[in-house]
């Protein structure tokens, strides 16, 4: 899911 | 990680250890918006649920764990700490929460990448935190004389989400598929509504006089 880059940050 | 992540992140921390020494010194929290913090706090809790669920790194857990444990802790000498919670201004921290949690959570609800209760509770986060910080900015505009701590403390909030916009550009630029257009407009929106206290705070230290927001 292209959309889970997000998730990793803060 | 790059470095404007990792300068926003500290400078993230570096606003919360400064409100948490300006209530430890001062033994005073005035001037600071528990609606905010009490946002704050929300944003957090829904935020890090995937605590449980996935493992992003060291680095990652223990920054989640700090945010919320900072978050609560402030809460609590705000509301329950026998002297600094006199020194709250509850009649001027008037704002109306609810008037930004049901539109956030309502956005969230319609407008999400992904129809799972996890999800969706991230997405309000994401909503809520770009908002949370309107409480304290009108009580900053009641407030006569502003100290120092509480006017860096607001600063750095502010230059935190700035920061980070500068990281989603690295990121865009050097990450394929990293496209994040909720974070990024919510983040956006953030960084704004402090450039009216960015310019009055700057005014104030070009010329070496006491922050007051007309």
């Amino acid at each position: 899911n292209v959309f889970k880059g997000t998730h990793d940050e803060l | 990680m790059n470095i404007f992540r990792l300068a926003a992140d500290m400078t993230h921390l570096i606003s919360i250890l400064v409100l948490l020494l300006k209530i430890h010194a001062t033994r005073s929290c005035r001037g600071i918006s528990l609606k905010t913090q009490d946002l704050y706090a929300l944003v957090f809790l829904f935020r890090y649920l995937d605590l449980f669920t996935r493992y992003i790194s060291l680095y990652n857990t223990v920054m989640k764990l700090v945010f919320l444990g900072t978050s609560f802790s402030i809460i609590y000498f705000m509301r329950f700490h026998r002297v600094v919670r006199n020194t709250y201004d509850k009649e001027q921290d008037t704002f109306r929460s609810i008037f930004i949690v049901v539109p956030c959570a309502v956005l969230a609800l319609l407008i999400n990448q992904e129809r799972s209760v996890l999800e969706i509770l991230w997405t309000f986060s994401i909503y809520l935190e770009a908002v949370a910080i309107l409480p304290q900015l009108v009580l900053l505009q009641r407030t006569q004389n502003i100290d120092n701590l509480t006017g860096n403390y607001v600063f750095l909030l502010g230059t935190y989400r700035g920061l980070y916009i500068l990281n989603w550009i690295y990121r865009y630029l050097t990450e394929p598929h990293y496209r994040q257009w909720i974070v990024w407009l919510s983040g956006v929106l953030q960084t704004g509504l402090y450039v009216d206290f960015f310019y009055y705070y700057f005014l104030a230290w070009r010329n070496n006089q006491k922050l007051s927001l007309p």
